[in-house]
């Protein structure tokens, strides 16, 4: 463990409460991907599958655990709980667009043939791109409210803190695992048009991110 | 142990 990776951790953690209790408080889940929140549900689903075959850490498993129910409990919110407010006009992003490709590379590029190593292959490329019918919507909907950049912001900072991570981890311990890497770049540009109308215009303090 | 078993981040 490295603080970088912790650092990156406690943001991911603070991200995915921002959003449940943005959620939970206001009633509705306006302006939020449901989409996006199933892929991540599946993303924690299918790479903590291990919480039942090896022990790593008492942080390891209760992160884990944490992570899984706060992310089946914001998706039961979303669309059982605060369905009426579900804006699934705007959610309009088609995943098939990115399970197949996924699924497809998670075959043909992994550590391992076996069904646990591919099934966390595929939890790796998808968390790349889960968040793209989120940032879809707000395109389409053409602002976003400032909580909702928090939360985005967070769980943008979160990735590349872990890209720290592994730069630290590389020369502190000859640690690299290039599918891991590959994809947290990945992930991370898809952030960076967000991180740059979030420093720009809501830290600027103006509320509301609307885009030009 | 392949890989998979010594995935010990999140």
């Amino acid at each position: 463990m490295n603080i970088f990776r912790l650092l990156g951790d406690m943001c991911h953690l603070v991200a995915i409460i921002i959003l449940f209790l943005k959620i939970w408080r206001s009633k509705s889940c306006a302006g939020i991907s449901g989409k996006s929140q199933v892929l991540f549900a599946l993303v924690f689903t299918t790479r903590y599958l291990d919480l039942f075959t090896s022990f790593i850490s008492v942080y390891n498993t209760v992160m884990k655990v944490v992570f899984l129910v706060l992310a089946y409990a914001t998706v039961y919110l979303i669309y059982l709980r605060f369905r009426s407010t579900y804006n699934s006009e705007s959610d309009s992003f088609r995943v098939e667009f990115l399970l197949v490709p996924v699924a497809g590379l998670s075959f043909l590029e992994n550590y391992a043939f076996a069904p646990l190593e591919i099934l966390w292959t595929f939890s790796i490329y998808l968390e790349s791109v889960a968040i793209l019918p989120q940032l879809f919507m707000i395109t389409k909907t053409g602002e976003a409210e400032s909580i909702t950049t928090h939360y985005l912001f967070f769980l943008g900072l979160y990735r590349a803190l872990y890209l720290a991570n592994w730069v630290w981890r590389y020369h502190t311990e000859g640690f690299f695992d290039q599918i891991a890497v590959v994809s947290g770049v990945v992930q991370t540009i898809f952030y960076c048009d967000f991180f740059y109308l979030y420093f720009t215009k809501v830290l600027r303090g103006s509320g509301k991110m609307t885009l030009p | 142990d392949g890989p998979a078993s010594g995935k010990d981040e999140l």
